[in-house]
């Protein structure tokens, strides 16, 4: 079992540098055990370098550069271990336009072999998506869901409120 | 296998009725705060096996039964219907359902046949659906990789490999 | 001191009161001591319901529910202490459209009396606002900072990306 | 006592000047995600006299000097100086100024007159501003309230109100 871990955790440092020198474009990341005399026992960390910047410690920082940095995380174990669906709630809440931009052409890439499932408020994440699933809940605290394709969606909402989400 | 179809009644916030039918592109789940889309999420997780009712959200896990809103009294059970598509085998679509009463009796199926909650687990044991792999993000899911400890973030890891 | 306190924290589960029903337009919370019979070392937990929802446990509450709760606690600490200015760092994150409006409505009811400075990736959010400050970092990793007034930013974002933020 | 100007220098990723002049209507900060929008709020936070180098994101205080970047060395100095407007009452403006050195060595200014630190803090007392009340929210306010627990809460509330 520890064998097998230590093999995968291998592959996994791996697919987590490439994965994340593509979604932030350049930069540097690794995962390493902490006390690698001691791996079975060992605990993990992230060291990473956005492009242009000196190597910090993970605290310095911002919060949408920690959540790409959970990202690639995310993405590598994807990869790693394929899952025919993956269902991902609200991943998008702290990032910037442009780096929802590259988080979705990432899933564009996978979207081939797996069946994306998005929770999201952000425009520009829905823009990607084919189908949409409105759930709204009437003052009576009761959950319903109404099935629209794209366009069906951003139709409805332009004549709402001017496009808005 | 993919998700092909929805079914819920009774779970969480989804008193009535409600069917999803899924595509294979990728698509998006939009709505209003608190309106029920995490909780979508959560009967996905419940029907293909979820026993931590903390994953779920909830204290205990007859929690996720409709407990009853303004206008409309506590349901006296949930039921979730999951149908999986396996076009790659030549086997046919898989029915998952699970059921829970308020007294706490719960009913497990495949493909409509009465099984075990083991079952319906083991099924998904080596597909990388469901605990084994990351099929499912929660909301949350970034910070508390984000806020590990290095042996918090070891557990993710394993969890995840 | 601690009569003080116990002064200061009635009045503020007037105003709470208060402001989580405007903020959620109906329903009702409050935030109460733990253990009354020990104001000394008590506690201090929040109940809430809100609209058309039975009274749950503040687990069961949504991302976005949670936060509009949070958000109405940091307004009653405003109401009760008011500042000359706030300065506010991405409160809008877990929040959907019809909420960011509800919370810049707020906002805006109280920028007469409080200068606000607001960080968010949140197009609703920066359309309330007369001025802003488009931070940006060269491959350089060297921060700049240019100004804008409302509408020269929209107009530089419509003619980037159509309308995005 | 409102926002007038701010001038960085040498504070996080802001090696180069940067001047901002603050407007009183409701003004946003935009730009992607590391760019720099809360190290701004560092910088106005660390003027006004914090003392606590975690609530600047930092481990050590000698942290908020421009480390370097890819084709720039780090620098010897951090500066900031903020610009507050007292129209209300008849004294004119208040400029105060913070200075760090690399070698540890701390200015602090009030109107160009060199003051100790405990100056800085003693002018906001009472006003509302800075530590007392909530007058900055940081990036993460929210978690910290949807997260406390009750005694957490109490100390929330206490340093609130
Ligand atoms: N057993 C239950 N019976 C009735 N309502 C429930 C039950 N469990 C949860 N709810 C309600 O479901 C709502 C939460 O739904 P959910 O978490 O799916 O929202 P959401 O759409 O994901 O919102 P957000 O965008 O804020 O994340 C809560 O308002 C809660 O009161
Ligand atoms: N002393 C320093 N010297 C140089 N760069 C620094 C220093 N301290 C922090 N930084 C850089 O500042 C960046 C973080 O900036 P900041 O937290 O202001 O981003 P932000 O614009 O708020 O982003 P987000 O939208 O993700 O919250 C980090 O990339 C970090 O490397
Ligand atoms: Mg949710
Ligand atoms: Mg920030």
């Amino acid at each position: 079992i520890e064998a097998q871990f230590a093999e995968k955790f291998e592959i996994l440092q791996t697919i987590f540098k490439r994965t994340f020198k593509t979604l932030f474009e350049g930069g540097y990341a690794e995962i390493n055990y902490e006390t690698p005399e001691d791996v079975l026992n060992s605990g993990v960390h992230i060291i990473a370098r956005p492009p242009g910047k000196n190597l910090t410690h993970l605290n310095l920082l911002s919060g949408g550069e920690k959540s790409m940095l959970a990202i690639s995380l995310l993405f590598s174990f994807i990869e790693l271990n394929p899952s025919p669906f993956c269902i991902i709630d609200e991943i998008d809440a702290s990032l910037d336009d442009n780096n929802i931009d590259r988080f979705t052409d990432y899933l564009l890439h996978f979207s081939q072999e797996t069946q994306f499932l998005l929770i999201t408020h952000r425009r520009n994440t829905v823009e990607v998506c084919k189908k949409i699933y409105g759930v709204s809940m009437a003052q009576n605290g009761i959950s319903q869901v109404i099935s629209l394709d794209l366009e069906e969606y951003m139709k409805s909402r332009g004549e709402e409120d001017g496009i808005a989400i | 296998m993919y998700l092909k179809e929805l079914e819920i009644k009774g779970f969480k916030s989804f008193a009535d009725y409600t069917k999803l039918t899924f595509s294979t592109e990728i698509s998006a789940i939009v709505g209003p705060n608190g309106s029920g889309k995490s909780n979508i999420i959560d009967a996905i997780r419940w029907v293909l096996g979820e026993q931590s009712s903390k994953s779920l959200r909830s204290r205990r896990m007859n929690d996720v039964i409709f407990s009853g809103a303004d206008n409309r009294s506590a349901m006296g059970f949930s039921e979730v219907n999951l149908l999986l598509g396996r076009d790659k085998s030549d086997k046919g679509d898989l029915l998952i359902t699970r059921r829970l009463f308020k007294d706490g009796e719960s009913e497990y199926k495949i493909n409509q046949k009465k099984v075990k909650l083991k079952d319906i687990l083991s099924l998904f044991m080596d597909t990388g659906v469901g605990k084994n792999g990351y099929s499912i993000i929660s909301q949350g899911g970034i910070d508390s990789i984000v806020n590990a400890s290095p042996s918090d973030l070891r557990e993710i890891v394993e969890e995840a490999v």
